[in-house]
């Protein structure tokens, strides 16, 4: 429960335009406000586009939050 | 094998990408 609510405000964090999905530019556009390099937004894209069309769907990036955050929690 | 390198490395990027969400929301309410 706290761990959808959670992946649903960052998913909003990325798709700050509220199409309902996030693209790669999307991500890039992160570069600005997280610590992290153009490369590794990348390699976060591809890891989570589980299809790999190119966007980000909520359900696509929810799964790869709740891998995340029960490899954090342990359970 | 190299897809198991890709594995373990895109857990650290993703471990990475969302420490730093949620440090951004924590840090800034």
């Amino acid at each position: 429960e706290v761990m959808w609510k959670k992946a649903q405000e960052f998913f909003q964090t990325c798709d700050s335009e509220g199409k309902g999905f996030i693209a790669r530019t999307d991500m890039q556009r992160l570069h600005k406000e997280l610590p992290l390099s153009l490369e590794e937004l990348e390699d976060v894209f591809d890891a989570l586009d589980a299809d790999a069309n190119g966007f980000l769907t909520p359900e696509e990036f929810a799964s790869g939050f709740s891998h995340f955050f029960f490899s954090q929690n342990g359970h | 094998d190299p897809n198991m390198k890709a594995g373990a490395t895109s857990e650290g990027v993703l471990a990475n990408f969302f420490n730093s969400l949620l440090s951004k929301k924590t840090g800034s309410p």
